[in-house]
């Protein structure tokens, strides 16, 4: 779907739908997908930040959804 | 929110460019 992996549709999934103001934490993202390893998590967020699914917020650490508002 | 008002204009900031990629790229695929 959307030209995405499994994999970036999932962490991008968890970004969209987390509440906070400051956007979700990497250690959050391994949290929630403990199958995954983090080498592959961090791919999928440079690879989703790069396309303007997403961006960072208070440090690299934290990422927001551009399509939640 | 805990923001302070620094960190609510670098996410808005960062925002705005992610938008801007995603524009682009969107008109790329076309």
């Amino acid at each position: 779907v959307n030209g995405l992996t499994a994999h970036q549709s999932q962490v991008l999934t968890l970004i969209k739908n987390c509440p906070v103001a400051e956007g979700m934490s990497l250690q959050e993202l391994k949290f929630q997908l403990h199958n995954i390893s983090m080498a592959t998590i961090k791919q999928a967020v440079e690879f989703l930040s790069s396309e303007g699914h997403i961006y960072s917020t208070v440090d690299d650490d934290h990422y927001k959804s551009t399509d939640a508002e | 929110s805990g923001l302070t008002e620094e960190q609510k204009r670098r996410i808005e900031e960062n925002r705005q460019k992610a938008l801007a990629r995603r524009a682009e790229r969107l008109a790329a695929q076309k």
